[in-house]
């Protein structure tokens, strides 16, 4: 079928990439079985393809069930929310498609256009999010306490709080290390 | 508040406590899950006189028994305030919360997420009735030992083993070598008191495969393990090196015929061992914890794109433009294709998560009726998105600690810990490579019952359809 550069047609272009690497991994195992291989051997021998098919198989259906859960849960949302929502899933999409358009390529109709397109459209929508990132992983609500990090609380003093965090390093409870005397000076004195 | 994340701040297009109640599940969960937060916050348990990273091996394990049993008294208290659930154990001690307050991970854990569960899950009701009750008041602590030193996954292989003595009508509990020492399981080493054990059944001198036992390791007063049990720990890991993972070897242990894990197989007292309606019910338990891992793996990943997007936000660097000013990283488009696409894997896993979770529950439902079409998809779904939401958090984790630059490799960032405990997920519970080849077991019979013509369950449907294409 002729290759769909919407959401949906990708996730329709990862079951294609799934069920082909599925199907070629069934036909593998029975060419090495008529060959005189045993199907343990086989299936050894097709594992490395077979780890790839299930891989896909499951980013399929993972892509399949945000998408859809997504639009049933965004339904009931603000328009604002909505759009974000879904420019997220888009986002996810494409970016899964463009990570596996060697998979598209060998399985399915999509072009180099279609390549060149889904790269733009991916560009897009990181501008698009860009003013809403912050946005967004506050919307994780995770308090500063549990987050724990000097580079991420809420307040974003940063710096102020790497150098405080640097203060609690015990070898900055005193301006001298005991190793200098023992070995430090010693060895600039050439007396170690 | 740094003024270049409140102008991000105020230019946000939704409103941000909408998107919450949503990622929570309602405005209600929302609430509850502050007031668990405010609550085990109000007790102080995240702040240390000396941070943890600069502790012995010795005292991060001593310092996570203190923090453990002072958060069980927590959540016993909400229990008696509100009387809810399990929900409270697995959000306070497994969720971002229980990370907060133990950074390298909990020694009590295991408790809560397999030791309980499998008794609940794999237990007549007699037994449910008895070992449950004094597991959640913590008058035992016990933990799960499925994995041996020589084998890990493939449980046919396990070698310890439990033998029937209808004279006593005892089970006899013996690691034959050294390969068959248990190895890994949290809490296993000087926490757990009680453990489960996966051992292989003999009886009437046939092996009817691996079964759950409970056993007592240590006494309920000393604390000193018992008579034929050797334990201990296994020494420092990239990290978790606060969860007190064990090793255990057993020389001729006795335990009643009743300490078996009977809902499923039976040994009666004379010996004879009745089989259970399905082989695949004893992975019931893993079952679960893959499940609940694909939720951890979600709070780990919203936890990094925090950190790493707040501080592209605040940090400015170089000048592509002349007389003008260094831009926010974040501005540059190669920070925004690390984050961004860090933080719709959040929404797409949560929301994964919320689906397999729910599938878990309508399948063993089934089960309860001796239904049990739905297992093994059930058990190849949980086994790839085990593996992917692992793999994708992981690099998820190192991507964010890259956007930070150097200051993404201090520990105070808190990305290397938070990556140590992601990572460990690769691995635990079934690494990566052999979840992904059971799911194409499970694939590899769609396929064929799809060439002969059967139809298949929804998630292996679209291979039907798409099987008619070009490569058939």
């Amino acid at each position: 079928p002729p290759w769909d550069n919407t959401i949906e047609g990708i996730i329709a272009g990862f079951e294609r990439v799934a069920a082909g690497k599925l199907g070629l991994c069934v036909a593998q195992i029975e060419k090495r079985q008529k060959s005189g291989m045993c199907y343990e051997d086989a299936w050894n021998m097709t594992s490395v393809q077979l780890t790839a098919a299930s891989e896909a198989h499951c980013r399929a259906i993972l892509l399949a069930t945000y998408h859809k859960e997504t639009a049933e849960q965004a339904a009931s949302t603000s328009p604002a929310l909505r759009r974000v929502l879904q420019q997220l899933v888009d986002l996810y999409v494409v970016y899964w498609a463009l990570e596996y358009v060697g998979d598209l390529l060998r399985f399915t109709s999509i072009s180099e256009r279609d390549i060149e397109s889904l790269q733009s459209w991916y560009e897009d929508l990181l501008t698009q999010l860009r003013p809403n990132a912050v946005g967004l992983v506050d919307a994780f609500d995770i308090k500063d306490e549990i987050l724990n990090s000097a580079l991420g609380a809420y307040d974003g003093r940063a710096y102020e709080r790497l150098m405080e965090e640097a203060m609690k390093s015990p070898l900055n409870a005193e301006p001298v290390n005991k190793t200098f005397h023992t070995y430090l000076k010693p060895l600039m004195q050439g007396k170690l | 508040v740094n003024v270049d994340l409140q102008k991000e701040r105020d230019q946000c297009t939704f409103d941000v406590e909408e998107l919450t109640n949503i990622i929570d599940g309602g405005v209600e969960k929302t609430d509850e899950r502050r007031k668990r937060v405010e609550m085990a916050l109000k007790e102080q348990l995240h702040i240390d006189s000396v941070p943890s990273v600069y502790l012995s091996h010795k005292e991060k394990y001593e310092l996570a028994v203190k923090k453990a049993c002072l958060l069980f008294k927590m959540i016993r208290k909400l229990q008696e305030e509100e009387n809810t659930g399990m929900e409270n154990y697995r959000a306070v001690l497994g969720g971002n919360l229980g990370t907060a307050i133990l950074s390298d991970g909990s020694p009590l854990l295991l408790h809560y997420v397999m030791f309980i569960p499998t008794v609940m899950g794999q237990g007549t009701v007699e037994q449910q009735a008895y070992w449950v009750g004094r597991a959640f008041n913590l008058d035992i602590i016990g933990t799960y030992a499925q994995t041996e030193l020589g084998h890990g996954t493939f449980i046919r292989g396990l070698e310890t083993t439990a033998t029937y003595d209808p004279s006593t009508k005892e089970f006899i509990l013996h690691s034959p070598t050294l390969t068959s020492y248990k190895w890994w399981p949290g809490g296993l080493a000087h926490t757990a008191n009680y453990c489960i054990v996966m051992a292989q059944l003999y009886t009437k001198g046939k092996c009817h495969g691996i079964h759950p036992f409970i056993v007592q390791l240590r006494d309920e007063e000393t604390h000193m393990p018992l008579p034929g049990i050797k334990v201990g720990e296994i020494g420092a890991k990239l990290g978790m090196n606060g969860t007190n993972n064990g090793f255990l070897g057993f020389d001729q242990v006795r335990i009643p015929r009743d300490y078996m894990l009977m809902k499923n197989s039976k040994v009666l007292e004379d010996g004879t061992y009745v089989n259970s309606p399905s082989s695949k019910l004893t992975y019931g338990t893993m079952m679960f914890v893959r499940v609940m891992l694909v939720n951890d793996m979600c709070n780990y990943m919203a936890k990094a794109v925090t950190i790493a997007t707040r501080y592209s936000a605040v940090r400015r660097q170089s000048q592509p433009k002349p007389d003008e000013p260094e831009p926010q990283i974040l501005d540059y488009l190669t920070q925004q294709h690390k984050l961004l696409v860090g933080i719709a894997s959040v929404h797409a896993f949560r929301i994964n998560a919320n689906w397999l979770w729910n599938m878990y529950n309508n399948v063993t439902a089934e089960l309860e009726t001796g239904d049990m079409e739905r297992l093994p998809e059930l058990h190849a779904l949980s086994c790839c998105l085990k593996a992917l939401s692992t793999a994708d958090a992981a690099a998820c984790v190192e991507r964010c600690r890259l956007a930070c630059g150097g200051h993404g490799y201090m520990l105070s960032s808190n990305l290397p810990t938070t990556y140590g405990l992601v990572t460990a997920a690769c691995t635990y519970e079934g690494e990566n490579t052999v979840m992904l080849l059971q799911t194409a077991r499970y694939l590899v019979k769609a396929w064929q019952q799809a060439a002969s013509g059967n139809s298949l369950t929804p998630t292996v449907s679209y291979l039907s359809v798409v099987r008619s294409g070009r490569r058939s």
